[in-house]
Parts: C-alpha cells; sequence; structure tokens
C-alpha cells in the first residue's frame, strides 16, 4: 500500500517521525536521534479487503472473500501493517552502560488488509 | 465519545490532532519499552562522563558489517581497588544488567596504559568473587603481553562471565615482568582515571523472538 496522502480514506502507511527529545529520553537513548514510528490507516471495505496485493496475506484475501459472500454480517477488515524492519538502538541502562541492540519489528514498512 | 467524524480503520471516535500526537508518542514509550523487554525507562544515577562515553564507542567502530540481532553491551569500571602495587595491581568492578539470553561469543577488556613501559611484561586477569577471595584458590582467565602503549584490547574467555548471577563482574588484574626484565612491571602504570576509565565490551546474540516458547513434540 503506498504512503498515505492528504485526505486518503483508504488503508495506508501513515509516516510519522518520534523525536526522543518529544519523549524527553534524550539522556537515556544516545542514537538514533528519533525514528520512524509509521503506522497503518484506512478504510478496508469487502472489495478492497479481497483484492490480492492489498490483503495483508493470501490468508486474509480468501477469508474476506469469503466473507464478502457470507449472507451473516461479520466484523470489518482493519488496515494493518504487513512489512516491519528492525531499529538499532544505542542506550544507557541503569548502571550507566552502553548497550547497542537492534529491536524487530520497530518500523512499519507497509500496510494492507487482514 | 463524542459526535463527529470516525476513525477509519476502528470505528471509534476521531481523536483530536492534539490527542492523537500525545497517543502516538505514548505509543512510541511503549513499544520501545517493550522492545528492550523493560518496564519503565533507566534512572541513570551514574552516567558516565561524555568524553569516557565518546572513546569507548569510537573503539567499537569497525570496519566489518554490524550483524543484525546481536546485542553489544560496553560496562565501565566502577570502581577500583589497587592493593599491594598500586601501579598495576588492581580488581576492577563492572555492573551488568543487561540480561545475557545466550552464551556471549566476544569478551574484550579495554586497559589504557601510560606510556612510561620499560619492557614489554604482561598482565594477568583472574576472575574475582566474594568466593575466590581466598589467595591460591583464584581462577586465571587470561595472560597478555602487553606491547604497546595506551589503549589495549584483551580478549577474554566466555568462562569471564559466570559469576554473574549478582550482575557484578569482578577482575583482579596482576602484573608480571618480563623474563630478563624484572624492573617493567614496575614502570607499567594501569591507567584507570579520568578518561582513561577500563571498559568491558561484551558482544552476544539477541533473544530470537519466540525464543521462550516450548517447542511443539
Amino acid at each position: 500500500t503506498p504512503t498515505c496522502e492528504p485526505g486518503s480514506l483508504l488503508c495506508c502507511k501513515r509516516d510519522h517521525y518520534v523525536d526522543f527529545h518529544e519523549l524527553g529520553w534524550q539522556d537515556w537513548i544516545l542514537q538514533p536521534e528519533g525514528y520512524q514510528l509509521n503506522y497503518c490507516s484506512g478504510q478496508c471495505p469487502p472489495h478492497l479487503a479481497g483484492s490480492p496485493g492489498i490483503t495483508a496475506s493470501f490468508h486474509s484475501a480468501v477469508f474476506n472473500l469469503l466473507k464478502a459472500n457470507s449472507p451473516w454480517p461479520s466484523g470489518p477488515s482493519c488496515c494493518v501493517p504487513t512489512a516491519r524492519r528492525p531499529l538499532s538502538l544505542l542506550y544507557l541502562d541503569q548502571n550507566g552502560n552502553v548497550v547497542k541492540t537492534d529491536v524487530p519489528d520497530m518500523v512499519v514498512e507497509a500496510c494492507g488488509c487482514s | 465519545q463524542r459526535a463527529g467524524p470516525r476513525c477509519p480503520s476502528c470505528g471509534l471516535p476521531t481523536l483530536q490532532p492534539q490527542e492523537e500526537r500525545a497517543l502516538v508518542l505514548e505509543l512510541a514509550k511503549q513499544q520501545i519499552l517493550e522492545g528492550l523487554q523493560l518496564t519503565s525507562r533507566p534512572s541513570i544515577s551514574h552516567p558516565p562522563h561524555p568524553a569516557v562515553l565518546a572513546r569507548a564507542l569510537r573503539r567499537l567502530q569497525s570496519k566489518k558489517v554490524a550483524q543484525m540481532n546481536q546485542v553489544e553491551t560496553i560496562s565501565f569500571a566502577a570502581e577500583t581497588d589497587s592493593f599491594s602495587t598500586p601501579a598495576c595491581g588492581s580488581i576492577l568492578s563492572f555492573h551488568l544488567s543487561t540480561p545475557l539470553h545466550l552464551p556471549p561469543y566476544h569478551i574484550r577488556l579495554w586497559l589504557h596504559l601510560q606510556p612510561t613501559l620499560a619492557g614489554t611484561p604482561s598482565i594477568q586477569i583472574f576472575q574475582w568473587g566474594l568466593e575466590r577471595e581466598v589467595q591460591g584458590n583464584q581462577t586465571l582467565l587470561a595472560e597478555h603481553r602487553m606491547t604497546t602503549q595506551g589503549w589495549n584490547a584483551l580478549t577474554l574467555p566466555s568462562q569471564a562471565l559466570e559469576s554473574t548471577g549478582s550482575g557484578v563482574l569482578k577482575f583482579k588484574l596482576v602484573c608480571r615482568p618480563h623474563v630478563g626484565n624484572a624492573t617493567a612491571a614496575r614502570h607499567l602504570l594501569l591507567d584507570t582515571a579520568g578518561h582513561h576509565q577500563p571498559f568491558l565490551v561484551i558482544k552476544t546474540q539477541a533473544r530470537a523472538p519466540g525464543g521462550d516458547r516450548a517447542k511443539r513434540r
């Protein structure tokens, strides 16, 4: 899915940068100075939720087709992350040690309909 | 709940921009703490001196591409007790708080030697703990011949971290003169103050996601 444009209604990736100064955490997180906290938002109407490529998985595509053709009402599909990448952090722990670690699944790279 | 536009994803009322921003920042905090397996942000009572920190970080820089899922910890010597020969008889203490989920594959102790070295003596590093304080009952971890003045990196075996149940690691350093140069050790000055605070670099693999789950039969 694409990055959200202003006024986007359909499921898309919303880019959002968080500065650690804003959190007041610059005294213990040494690097980076912030990170991309992207998130997913937007509608997942049935015709979109069942489309291959838009769905979060092949299972979702089949399941959404099933929901779309079911006579019983069911819950809506949600716009969720489908690809994430890790973030490397360099921080001070409570004993003043410097720790460098890779935190998995921190940055959302793509979104899709569940 | 208020009347008005609703969130297209979840059907809840849309937040005001300021509320949304506050929520996103709170989510960011939770995400980072969860990722680092912390319950709250650490309160650092004794942060390392900026110059010491910068120097240690420069030491970490490598031409090799960093591996993913690697946890690297730099621990500074918290206190230094000298005994008998103050020039090169020290006990270095390191306070580790990061749990090591997997055995470390790289432990290096960085020491700074003052440029008054005459000869090439060696340094013996012993594991030092409460139960090992009896003379003659200490474990020799490594012995290194010091070849250069300034910073020296000494590789330690993984058993060096075995006594970290309490999170405190102690090493006893003893200088030994080079054969044929008995005065060398007296001239070897281990620098432990100011910008030359010794530090330990530990590399280990991060715990794999879902690593705590029981194996399915």
